[in-house]
Formats: C-alpha cells, structure tokens, sequence
C-alpha cells in the first residue's frame, strides 16, 4: 500500500492511497484503502492515508475517526501534539484489538506518523522544513 | 500557505535485520524522489490533487511497492488493486476496488470523484468506467513480479489451495532471494 497526503499552497489538503491489498486474498476481498474514512480522509484541517489489516481500519473508521478525534482535542487543549496523540490512541485501541499498520497524516499542515509495527516508509517535507525519510522505528 | 507533504510506502513488521543494505538503499532513494517530485510541484502552485495523482501513479509503476504493478496476488493469481482519493476542503471523493486492467488505480479513483455522481465503483463496472474515460489500461503481465507471485505461491500451499496458473504473458520463473520472500511475508499482512 502507498498513500500521499499533501497541503497546497491554497491550503487544501488532498489524500490519496492506492494498494495491492493482501497476499493470496480469496472472494473479492477489499480492505480499507478505498473506503473513504477507513483508509483515506481528507477534511478542511486534516488528511490521512493508513496501511495496515484493512478489516481493522474500516472497523474502527480509522482515518476519520482520528482527524475527529485530533479536531477533539486541537479544542480542547490547543493544536499542538493534538494529532499526535489522537494517532497514537488509536493505533493503540488497534493493536489491542489485534489489528496492526499505520498511518501518515497532515494536521493544519503539521506531519505525522503513528503505527504499531517496527517499521513502515515514511517520508515528509514542507516549506521551512528538511526532507526527513524514515523506515524503522 | 505553506506548503507541506507527507507519504508512506507501506507497513510491516520489518526487523532492521530483515532488509540487506541495498534493499534498504533502493526504498530510500524511491521515498525521496517521491518526496522531490511532491515539493516541486507544490512549491510551484500545483494543486494537491495534481500532487497526490502524479506521486501515487509514480508509486503504482515501482514494483517494489504493493500498489499497481508490483502489487501482490490473489488465491487464484491475479493482481486487483483498490485505491481512493479526498478533497479536504470540498469533501469530494473517489474510490476503486477490484480493479485488474488500470494501469494506475488512483487517475481511475480521482475519475470516479470528478466525471461521476459516485464516491466508489468496483470490478467489472469499474473497469468499463475506466474504459469509457479513456484511461490507460494494462494486462495482468503487466503488474506481475516474480517475488510477489512467490510469495502467493507459498501463502496459497500454506492455505491448502491449488497454485493457480500463471498469467499469461507473465515472464518465466527466475530464482527471488530467500531473504527479501520472508520479508514479503509479513508484508502481505498490511496491504
């Protein structure tokens, strides 16, 4: 699975994915990429792309559920680290519920990453910031 | 605004022993082309569905990568691919699933959200969709590679299936290292 989010200089934020789904699948299987607020969200402060066991992330409707979650708490508590957090508590609720992945998102057009495997490509870059690419933890 | 750009390659439980150092270098340099691409673009005034498309369909054409040709197979040896894409600031959206004849799943998803009253179309129907639009299509040889069909070779004897038979057009069988078929394994649990 590959998955792009960016932030224009309009300030729209667009998320795309795109997979192969799983290895040896049987009877049509889809997983969560192309199911909108499973796999990919975009809304006006937040997108997000996911890759992980798809039945999970359209289960708990992940990539929405955490842009709400992260809105939730931006007015709560401010902004910062909102998203952050808000990945990371579901990516949690995941894997204690068996499912595993994760995610890349843009927030007010702040990057991050959460999952719950030690390793997944990565990569973000933004006005006023260095390219940073990643694999493992 | 600024601009700003974010994109994942996939996750699996990749052990930092799993990858050889020039497996590593080859996903690396992948995620940073994508990455100079993106910022060009953007820093130019492109607009993020432009951004989005372009990156993806770059993706879907690397077969180290489980999306487009590259992706993996299913039990009876095909590659079907699904895909999707959003307008944060309309809400717009388009997805595919099922598809097996578009070379790049995310130009068909982003058609589905511009030239249809639908947010998703899958298989067959899909397929016609992509036709009717004029999108580049593509047969099965096209998406195939060795070391994912080996991998569904094994997954499938480890369910108990048949193997199913290779596509036609499809290169013959060449040896695939060991090492990168483990990893693929574990890969195939997160799409």
């Amino acid at each position: 699975t590959v998955g792009v989010v960016v932030r224009d200089q309009s300030g729209v934020t667009v998320a795309g994915t795109s997979t192969g789904g799983t290895t040896a699948k049987r009877w049509g299987r889809v997983g969560d990429t192309p199911v909108i607020g499973a796999g990919t969200w975009a809304d006006e402060r937040c997108g997000l792309s996911a890759t992980g066991t798809g039945e999970y992330f359209i289960r708990f409707n992940v990539a929405a559920s955490i842009c709400r979650e992260a809105e939730y708490r931006a007015l709560q508590t401010g902004p910062e680290g909102a998203a952050q957090a808000a990945a990371d508590a579901m990516m949690d609720t995941l894997l204690a519920d068996g499912g595993d992945g994760g995610i890349v998102m843009l927030y007010l057009g702040e990057p991050v990453w959460a999952m719950n495997t030690p390793g997944m490509y990565r990569a973000s870059w933004g006005e006023g910031r260095e390219p940073y690419i990643a694999i493992y933890d | 605004n600024d601009w700003s750009i974010i994109i994942h390659g996939g996750a699996g439980v990749i052990e930092r022993g799993d990858m050889d150092a020039q497996t590593e270098a080859a996903y690396r340099a992948a995620l940073q082309s994508a990455l100079e691409q993106g910022g060009a673009m953007l820093r130019d005034g492109a607009d993020g569905i432009d951004v989005v498309e372009a990156l993806i369909q770059a993706f879907e054409d690397d077969p180290m990568f489980n999306a487009g040709r590259g992706g993996v197979f299913t039990a009876d040896g095909r590659v079907e691919m699904d895909a999707s894409v959003m307008i944060g600031s309309t809400r717009a959206a388009g997805a595919v699933a099922g598809v097996t004849s578009v070379r790049h799943p995310i130009s068909l998803a982003r058609a589905v959200m511009e030239h249809s009253p639908h947010v998703m179309l899958a298989g067959d129907g899909a397929e016609g969709f992509a036709a009717e639009r004029g999108l580049e299509l593509a047969d099965q040889a096209f998406f195939f590679t060795e070391r994912r069909w080996q991998a569904m070779e094994s997954q499938v004897q480890r369910m108990g299936l048949p193997v199913p038979p290779r596509p036609e057009g499809a290169p013959d069988p060449e040896p695939v290292n060991e090492g990168a078929l483990d990893m693929m394994e574990r890969e195939h649990r997160f799409g």
